[in-house]
């Protein structure tokens, strides 16, 4: 029998077992099944462990129940800024994006640097470009904010206006 | 920080991780991630790996290298590879970890200090497993 498999796991903002819904973790659950399923199929019909990673990263990025993609946690600034790297063992070519704002799937872009440039790793202004050169989906800063993640940014931001309260 | 490892049926490994951070995150932080080595490895002679928590203390250990250099040099089982680092210098290198590994013979390993680690994996033809909290 051929051997294949993989393995994912799926980041979200709540860490702790007490903030976690009963609902959200039901979404979870399906969101990671989802996800595996996408990877695991691809893997099942013969194709590479770099396209089935990808595709299972992808369906999290999707999925905003996950810290990435749409979902992401906010800067300070109130942004989404995204990080993303993909690897392959048997060349060990290597993609990575940092600062990534705009670009619907990071992890497409990383994957974009390891096959489509001479380089290992780009950041900010240069990963944006480059998606751009390749043609990549983009999305409005709307797109990767969610309820859950705009009233956490906003909880923040108030903690730290009520912190400079007796500043000048 | 979401991730996935794979082994294909030609026998290669190959690794992905994708995040939007942390909440409130300075503008221009760079986490374990997008780091080769601090958050993300792989290689077919040893493993892949794919890293969660917290992103400076993972990027500090360089810890998705350090499980595959255990497995590659010290000869470790995947999964005593992963326990030791996530235990490496646990007086300085304090936080949440949670590590993803798959090596070359399709053996899985899952190890992490937090109550919640979302997280599932599938070997070939058996069925899915898919866990949330630390117990199940």
């Amino acid at each position: 029998m051929t051997l294949y498999a993989i393995a994912i796991h799926g980041g979200a903002l709540t860490m702790k077992p007490g903030e976690l819904s009963e609902e959200e973790a039901a979404f979870q659950r399906v969101g990671l099944g989802k996800a595996l399923h996408a990877g695991w199929l691809i893997l099942n019909r013969g194709g590479t462990a770099l396209d089935a990673v990808e595709a299972a990263v992808r369906s999290l990025e999707d999925n905003p129940h996950f810290n990435a993609g749409r979902g992401s946690s906010l800067t300070r600034q109130g942004e989404a800024e995204m990080d993303a790297a993909i690897m392959d063992g048997r060349t060990l070519q290597a993609g990575a994006v940092t600062g990534v704002r705009y670009v619907q799937h990071p992890i497409g872009l990383a994957r974009a640097v390891l096959e489509r440039s001479p380089h290992a790793f780009l950041a900010g202004d240069g990963a944006l470009e480059f998606a751009l050169a390749c043609g990549l989906p983009l999305a409005a800063p709307s797109y990767f904010q969610t309820d859950k993640t705009r009233q956490q940014w906003l909880a923040l931001a108030q903690q730290e206006s009520n912190q400079l309260a007796g500043h000048d | 920080t979401v991730g996935a490892v794979a082994l294909d049926q030609a026998g290669n490994l190959a690794v992905a991780t994708s995040t939007g951070g942390i909440e409130g995150q300075a503008k221009g932080r760079v986490g374990d991630s997008p780091v080769l080595g601090g958050g993300t490895y792989a290689s077919n002679d040893s493993c892949a790996v794919s890293c969660t928590g917290d992103g400076e203390v993972i990027l500090r250990g360089a810890l998705a290298h350090e499980v595959c250099a255990l497995v590659k040099y010290q000869g470790l089982p995947l999964a005593e590879a992963c326990q030791a680092a996530l235990r490496l210098h646990d007086d300085k290198l304090k936080g949440d970890k949670g590590f993803i590994a798959l090596d070359p013979q399709g053996r899985v390993a899952i190890e992490f200090n937090t109550n919640v680690m979302r997280r599932a994996y599938r070997v070939g033809e058996a069925a899915p497993y898919i866990a949330i909290y630390q117990d199940e």
